[in-house]
């Protein structure tokens, strides 16, 4: 049901005036309610294939959240703002592998990044300039880009990131010599 | 550290004093380009008759023949990285992009942000930018057909008729949905601009490529729509933001295979999902 929505919707979007912008402005309102609640019953779809492709913990019963970030394109994402830890999971749709830069934005000063493998990840942290902090409309806390080079994610496939904002308490502790 | 260029061991990018992206590249000698924005007072008529049609929705017609010039008041910021380098150029209070170079790729990324237009002069305008190099294309461009083959264009020309062009700038105008190509047939060179969303696009001039990417205009142009494409949200104009890839390569097979997986990598980006982990170790989610 939720993806016959979906596929609805992408069917009303090439009509010529959805692709050329030429509907009148309550029609392109229309327009944004239609795709938006369509991404939205997608990304739940999309959450609960994931969780069926995940391990299963048998100590909990509580499901893993997967959530969508509809605003990345103004850097925006209450979810990677307001967390000091959380898993980045990458879905690729394409049928070849693929590595490719992520940006998120944070409002942290510094963050460690790290694959399944448990290998710590080079990152890096650009400001978000202040002409995109300034779009009317645009709600976020975030001051930086969290980049990151997410390599290799299979074909159909996904592949996550666990990334946590370091702490004063944490480098300091990452500093100090490790015993044998 | 205060810098004034920046793009990696690959190019030499920076900006002049009129706000223009400047662009050599390092490897490939003899190869410059420079990235402006620039824009079109959309015509404004009654449109009662042919001659005095606006520019809205359907059409696109600018009231002159030249794109002008923004004037440039704004500032430049470089910030390098191990990942990736980065030109925050603020051109005017509503035009600002920023260019990226990311280490170990050869695509130059332009993320344009321009909004709300400003027309508190009245008049409409079309905002382009334009990627202007110094390759000799010989009055032709390619551009595809909604993301299959790619379609030669040639300028003020059509291929089954003789054209005579009342208005050059919107008769070279052409869809493009994920590129447009320019090539210099002597020096074996192409330039190819990447688009994220369907845009307009054109090559007035050789070695140019031009597209559009965004439009505020004050009057329908009467082909049924009945509203101006003044689209506002929030009391203003709309801001849009968008992301141009830039390519150089040899005229050959294997570029233009490279051209064409970069816009399919460009186009099924992986979807991103986000799981709150608070009180989950790494160890504990591993």
């Amino acid at each position: 049901e939720k993806i016959n929505k979906f596929r609805e919707a992408m069917g009303i979007m090439q009509h010529h005036d959805a692709v050329t912008g030429t509907e009148k402005q309550h029609v392109a309102n229309d327009y944004s309610r239609i795709l938006s609640n369509s991404m939205r019953d997608g990304n739940k779809l999309s959450a609960d294939a994931l969780r069926n492709m995940m391990k299963k913990d048998e100590n909990t019963e509580k499901k893993v959240e997967f959530h969508s970030c509809l605003q990345l394109n103004i850097s925006s994402c209450e979810h990677t703002e307001n967390n000091k830890n959380f898993v980045v999971t990458l879905y690729n749709p394409g049928s070849q592998p693929l590595s490719t830069y992520v940006r998120l934005p944070v409002k942290g000063a510094s963050y460690r990044v790290k694959d399944y493998l448990g290998m710590e990840l080079v990152t890096q942290l650009v400001p978000i300039p202040a002409t995109v902090s300034k779009i009317p409309g645009r709600q976020s806390s975030a001051v930086f880009d969290l980049v990151f080079l997410a390599l290799s994610i299979p074909a159909l496939g996904y592949q996550s990131f666990y990334i946590s904002e370091k702490t004063q308490e944490s480098e300091i502790q990452s500093d100090e010599p490790v015993n044998d | 550290e205060s810098v004034s260029f920046m793009g990696g061991d690959t190019y030499d990018i920076s900006v002049d004093t009129s706000g223009r992206v400047v662009l050599q590249s390092i490897e490939k000698e003899g190869i410059r380009m420079t990235q402006s924005f620039q824009f079109y007072k959309g015509a404004a008529g009654n449109n009662m008759v042919f001659s005095n049609r606006s520019s809205g929705a359907y059409i696109f017609r600018p009231n002159v023949t030249r794109a002008v010039d923004f004037n440039y008041n704004g500032n430049v910021q470089i910030f390098k990285g191990p990942l990736v380098e980065e030109l925050h150029l603020t051109v005017n209070e509503w035009v600002s992009e920023v260019v990226r170079i990311y280490n170990g790729e050869d695509r130059i990324e332009f993320n344009w942000l321009v909004g709300p237009i400003d027309v508190n002069d009245k008049i409409g305008k079309e905002i382009i930018t334009k990627y202007t190099t110094n390759l000799e294309s010989n009055g032709q461009f390619y551009t595809d057909s909604n993301g299959r083959e790619m379609l030669k264009r040639e300028r003020n020309k059509r291929p089954t008729w003789n054209l005579h062009l009342q208005e050059p700038v919107a008769g070279n105008y052409y869809p493009v949905t994920t590129k447009i190509v320019v090539r210099d047939e002597k020096r074996k060179l192409r330039l190819a601009a990447l688009t994220d969303r369907a845009q307009g696009g054109t090559s007035l001039e050789d070695g140019e490529i031009e597209l559009m990417v965004h439009r505020r205009l004050l009057k329908d142009d009467a082909f049924g729509v009945e509203e101006a494409l003044n689209e506002t949200a929030y009391g203003i104009g709309l801001v849009s933001r968008g992301e141009h890839s830039i390519i150089f390569g040899s005229d050959s097979d294997e570029f233009r295979l490279h051209e064409k997986t970069e816009a399919t990598r460009l186009a099924l980006r992986p979807w991103v999902f986000i799981s709150p982990v608070e009180n989950i170790s790494y160890d504990e989610w591993k």
